[in-house]
């Protein structure tokens, strides 16, 4: 079984923008 | 045949031949009956018996009776002797004396004389011991009857302990190695019976017995584009007298060739990712005494003291050798779902957060999903 690659674009950054990598 | 490797390649023991070293050689001299400007090059011609050409001082007729001979060899050279054939009478007192820094300074290497001790201040044939084989000697001139075969032999290591082990011997290597020579003659043979005396000296022959100083790592010596004599030097090695290790071949520490043990200067193992290295002589001992040499600034993503793995962010390709360039691969740890950007050095595994599986931490393990936080990018599913 393959499993999914996480989806960056599912990720909430409103809390955590300072640790937002620059390509997501 | 390449004398200072064997038929297989390795290294071996090889030396200069021997020369008269003073052979064409200009003569600087303090005084002398002619032209001026001749360069005296009668002293260091070709000596034959059927043609005695001679250099001759003024003539002396009060005191000081100093004359001096100064000759520069260009280059260190291991002498074993100093030979002078006299076209006059042997002179009373004179001392030889040698330079090892092209004439910046001297010291003494031979007296002669029928008063040492009022000459030159020094006892008359005193003993050489091992614990003082740089000290030179002084001693009556060996008297010659016979004026046209008046030669005076100084050979340098006559009476010295050590001669018979100079190989391992670095103080007599010291005491034979010279730049420059320079006789000085002190004093003639004063006849008492002449009524207006005048003296002067004379010699036919300057000859310097001995071999171009390579320290067993040259066969021969050159002369480099700016015209100064140099060894050719092998076995890794540089310098004028193959004095040091050539850059990149500092594993082990510089060492003179002996007949048993060539000690060629050996490169650093830095995996082809260094092209400059350094020696380490707490690692050399640390080694046993085998290798020593550090590598510095390891490229294509290596680290350690000889390239030999990968450095921090990068892991080891097991596909390709180390000396690979590509041998080093990045992490490429997730940005989320790893817990940071350095990876297994060995394996490449990146270190995950809870929940998160992969070489790079890019997949929720069986029994989780992906929640919208960043922190916790996977949960377990309920």
């Amino acid at each position: 079984e393959v499993l999914p690659t996480l989806d960056m674009a599912l990720f909430d950054w409103t809390d955590y923008e300072d640790m937002r990598p620059e390509d997501s | 045949p390449e004398p200072c490797y064997s038929e297989s390649g390795s290294a071996r023991y090889c030396i200069p031949e021997f020369v008269n070293a003073a052979f064409g050689q200009e003569v600087s001299v303090s005084s002398t009956c002619g032209r001026r400007s001749c360069e005296h090059t009668l002293l260091t011609d070709l000596n034959s018996a059927q043609n005695l050409t001679c250099w001759q001082s003024e003539m002396l007729r009060t005191i000081p009776f100093n004359v001096t001979l100064t000759l520069s060899l260009g280059k260190k050279f291991e002498i074993t002797y100093i030979s002078l054939n006299f076209c006059s009478e042997k002179p009373d007192s004179m001392a030889i004396y040698k330079s090892m820094d092209y004439g910046r300074s001297w010291t003494p290497f031979q007296f002669y004389s029928s008063q040492c001790r009022r000459v030159y201040d020094r006892l008359n044939r005193a003993e050489i011991t091992k614990l003082n084989e740089q000290e030179p000697l002084c001693m009556e001139l060996p008297n010659s009857a016979d004026t046209s075969n008046a030669i005076l032999v100084f050979s340098t290591l006559d009476g010295r302990p050590s001669r018979t082990n100079f190989i391992s011997s670095p103080v007599l290597q010291d005491w034979v190695t010279v730049t420059d020579i320079r006789v000085t003659f002190h004093r003639p043979k004063i006849s008492r019976d002449v009524r207006e005396p005048a003296y002067f000296y004379a010699v036919s022959d300057f000859q310097v017995g001995g071999r171009c100083k390579c320290n067993g790592h040259a066969h021969r010596c050159l002369r480099d584009k700016d015209g100064k004599m140099v060894c050719d030097c092998k076995h890794n090695t540089e310098g004028p007298e193959c004095d040091r290790c050539k850059p990149f071949h500092y594993d082990r520490p510089w060492q003179r060739a002996t007949p048993k043990e060539a000690n060629e200067c050996l490169p650093c193992n830095c995996n082809l990712h260094a092209r400059r290295c350094r020696f380490n002589m707490e690692l050399y001992k640390l080694s046993g005494r085998k290798s020593g040499g550090v590598c510095m600034n390891c490229r294509h993503n290596t680290a350690g003291r000889h390239c030999h793995y990968c450095k921090e962010g990068y892991y080891r390709d097991m596909s390709r050798p180390i000396t690979h360039r590509k041998a080093c691969l990045a992490c490429d740890c997730h940005p989320v779902g790893a817990a940071g950007k350095t990876c297994n050095q060995t394996s490449g595994q990146c270190q995950c957060k809870d929940g998160v599986t992969g070489l790079t931490c890019n997949r929720c393990a069986k029994g989780y999903q992906q929640s919208r936080s960043p922190v916790a990018p996977c949960i377990k599913i309920p």
